[in-house]
């Protein structure tokens, strides 16, 4: 379970300083696929930082599985989401030197080095899934803008990750493809991870569990999907 | 009017050479709104790249107006492009160093440095229009990916452009601000302006006079859209 109490963010980088999200309380059940949506600016990409330690909260309290992620060091941090999530930017960020397959490769060889062969089997398996291997010797910046996103999603996926968040996983991405990216969500969901997701398409938010509608930096509405 | 003849685009950083575009023969008409389709990796970006002057082809010719493109050097061709041209980046580059408004405000005063008081008024007004004045002296990485694709479709349009280049002009952005982007598009085109985008939402695609598709770096198609 991961669970947020009074969680604020303000960016004191600006002058004024900018409130970005008010009191949020938000609980996210082991298993559960919970989808975020809201206008452009209310907040949602600064909320999936808060709640999964890639950014500090300003008040309140982030606690994963009953620990208090926020009362963690950096080191300590970066070990959880490093061996516990996986993150879809909104905007990819990958290391410019290396090529799409080693950029993928990293994170899951870092978390499991033991597991070398393991990684580099799913990480194969990942590419011919989403239609990049043959692009897979390119160095990243030497690719589309929808071959970089997919490339975005293998590498979150790859360390097999117990939450995973998703930051407007197809915005760049046609019907078929985004239709791809959301069966893949969707299986891992049915193996047991837990997913979070920021989307802006209706087609893609129903197929979440539940859907909470951030607006103004403040949890507004919260709505449980039915199954069929 | 702008038109490619038998143009094509090869790679040769990559080992082997990635071919890109085959050979393509593309005319748009002066104040047409012509819309590119394709899937993720057909070269639609490249064939932008290719027509604007931001990138030289492998063979074939660019005329703009009759006029040879590609003989052009590299100071030419940038001089057409800050004066005539707008860009929609499908990633947004901007300078890291400068705040939002000024990043919109450089290439429109660049392009017109003796009407700096028009550029500025105008600016601001698309700032308006777009609900990102309030955010226009953050940083420019301090700001949201929809905010960001925004101050993208405002640099492109501040200096007035003959011709408006738009890669996934709105990707990042939900349904209503979607429409508020494409209404500017729909805007400057009645006024006038060439408008060359690229979308894979078929709600954006049906905004142009004609839609072209590409498959495997090649002209497949093209439809007139009826008006109403
Ligand atoms: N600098 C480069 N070097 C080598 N190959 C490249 C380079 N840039 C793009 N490519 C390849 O060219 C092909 C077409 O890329 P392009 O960006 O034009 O596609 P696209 O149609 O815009 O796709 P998307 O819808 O994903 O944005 C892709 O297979 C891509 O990997
Ligand atoms: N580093 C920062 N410093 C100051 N303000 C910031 C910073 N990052 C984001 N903001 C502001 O915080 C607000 C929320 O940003 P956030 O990225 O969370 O929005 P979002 O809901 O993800 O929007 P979008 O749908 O456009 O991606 C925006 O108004 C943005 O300008
Ligand atoms: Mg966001
Ligand atoms: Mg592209």
């Amino acid at each position: 379970t991961l669970e947020s109490r009074a969680l604020t963010k303000t960016y004191f980088s600006t002058d004024p300083p900018t409130q970005v999200l008010g009191g949020i309380d938000l609980t996210v059940r082991e298993g559960e696929f919970v989808v975020i949506m809201g206008a452009s600016g209310s907040g949602k990409s600064t909320l999936l930082y808060s709640i999964s330690g890639m950014d500090r909260p300003t008040s309140g309290n982030v606690l994963l599985e009953g620990r208090e992620l926020t009362s963690l060091d950096d080191a300590e941090m970066a070990g959880v989401r490093l061996t516990r999530m996986g993150f879809v930017f909104q905007q990819a960020h990958f290391l410019s030197n290396l090529d799409v397959r080693d950029n993928i490769l990293l994170p899951a060889l870092k978390a499991a080095p033991k597991e070398k062969d393991a990684a580099i089997a799913r990480v194969d398996a990942l590419m011919e899934r989403f239609g990049i291997a043959h692009v897979k010797d390119h160095g990243i910046t030497q690719v589309s803008g929808g071959q970089l996103q997919r490339a975005s999603i293998c590498r979150a996926l790859a360390g097999e990750p117990s939450i995973l968040f998703a930051d407007e996983p197809t915005g760049a991405l046609n019907s078929s493809m985004s239709e791809e990216v959301m069966n893949a969500l969707t299986d891992v969901h049915s193996d047991g991870t837990t997913v979070v997701m920021v989307t802006h398409d209706p087609g893609c938010a129903v197929r979440g569990d539940r859907v909470i509608y951030l607006r103004d930096g403040l949890l507004v509405d919260s709505r449980e999907l039915g199954t069929w």
